[in-house]
């Protein structure tokens, strides 16, 4: 199993904290202060690990984009990202193409880009509909709204209600799409985008551990659905939906690169 | 009393609710969907209004900077607004230097600038201390770090001695500064930058009422000062430093625009 995830989003959303708790282990290196400078461009920056999820072992690579959209000026931030997922798609068709081939071919394709939205509260902004359009084109993008402890649930709602407009009326398909091959649960898909909290902190509640994020006014817990959707992306992600990621990363995505290519 | 207050930030940082809050009146209109189109470029709006304080009354003139920082290139989005603040300056130095002047110039000179920094955990943007530079040379510059709620209490405490460090190290003195006229509150000026949130929902808590925001794991309140800085913030601003922050404007800031545009 080689499951191949893109985080995309600007610094400061949680992203390292998300995939740490996703996954369960120091994947991402949290920078606290930022010591090191911002990157003048958009990087592309990998870490390859292995996880054991539900006694499956599964060879991880995480793609995160430091730089992202940190800029004064972010036009184009999405050019060194949209040229890493084809040339994803480069190496596959150039291994799949030889005369003596590897049956098994490395497959370092996307499967899934994860897209981190600031919790503004009010709808997608122009970066983030710049970035959506362009990313959907070529890889699978769910769209996740970032600290999402920052709203309330109200908020929550009436922001999604708007970022899935702003997905329609931008022509943003997203994943998953409304006819997934997989016998998909309608509850889930009812609370896209999906609204996460991510920490690595455990604290006690009723005599057992969970993580979650203290402050002086309550503990917001990452696994209880009644705070966010953590768990439901988690679930997708890694339970339900990861072969149908991949699948159709290579039958959809990777056929759409491949018949341009060989059209030429 | 005339007091015109600045408000700079992007979108979404909850600026118009903590200007409402700051005053306790529906002054800044909350775009809940953004139904308009942000403007293609920072724009500058003022909202006049009276409010009491304290049985006094002030005429408060607000203004706004939609468009700030919301694009994907925001290069010299700073630009409109130290425009408006010297124009403002332009109009006082007129009025002053007339033969037949008024006895009491209206004064739309701005007093004080409230610029809000994403509480994105890290430290500042180079977008923040670009701005942050531009402006506190011409105005007097609270930073106040927005949504605080979004940050634990340790996180708060790291993230603000980082900006203090970013703010020293690029020069930036903003307000209030070491030598301030007024007797100052050393306990104030240590939580210096403010993190603040803002509301304009009543919540009951042991009987009385309180503005806070309520979310399913507890309820930030608005006025507590183990849960933010909102009420320091308003003390230094309505209560002890306004008539600082006007004279420094008229005595420092003022000076020095007004002797520069002379020796011209
Ligand atoms: N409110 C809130 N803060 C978070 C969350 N996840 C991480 N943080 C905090 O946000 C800051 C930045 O987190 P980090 O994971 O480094 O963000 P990154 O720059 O996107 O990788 C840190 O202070 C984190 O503790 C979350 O779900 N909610
Ligand atoms: N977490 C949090 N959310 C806030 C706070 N103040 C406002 N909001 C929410 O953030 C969203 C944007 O607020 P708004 O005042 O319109 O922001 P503006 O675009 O900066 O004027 C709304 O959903 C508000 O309810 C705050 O202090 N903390």
């Amino acid at each position: 199993y080689t499951f191949n995830l893109l985080v995309v989003g600007r610094s400061g959303l949680g992203k390292s904290t998300l995939i740490n708790t996703l996954f369960k282990s120091p994947v991402a290196r949290r920078k606290e202060g930022q010591e090191e400078p911002l990157p003048s461009t958009t990087q592309v920056k990998k870490v390859e690990t292995t996880v054991c999820e539900g006694g499956v072992k599964l060879n991880l690579t995480i793609t995160d984009t430091p730089g992202f959209g940190d800029h004064i000026n972010n036009a184009n931030c999405w050019e060194p990202i949209v040229s890493y997922i084809e040339e994803q798609y480069g190496r596959y068709l150039t291994e799949e193409q030889k005369v003596y081939r590897l049956l098994r071919i490395p497959d370092s394709r996307v499967h899934c880009c994860l897209y981190f939205i600031p919790p503004s509260g009010h709808s997608l902004s122009s970066l983030d509909v710049e970035v959506l359009q362009r990313l959907d084109k070529v890889t699978n993008v769910v769209p996740v709204i970032a600290k999402a402890d920052t709203l309330t649930l109200e908020e929550r709602e009436a922001f999604k209600e708007r970022i899935r407009a702003d997905l329609h009326d931008h022509g943003i398909k997203s994943y998953p799409l409304e006819d997934t091959a997989v016998h998909d649960d309608a509850k889930m898909k009812v609370r896209l985008p999906f609204a996460v909290v991510g920490s690595n902190q455990w604290h006690e509640v009723h005599g057992r551990k969970v993580l979650g994020r203290r402050s002086t006014w309550g503990l917001v817990e990452v696994e209880n659905k009644a705070h966010n959707d953590f768990a439901c992306l988690r679930d997708m992600l890694i339970r339900t939906h990861m072969q149908d990621l991949i699948d159709s990363t290579s039958d959809y995505h990777y056929e759409n690169f491949r018949r341009t290519k060989l059209s030429v």
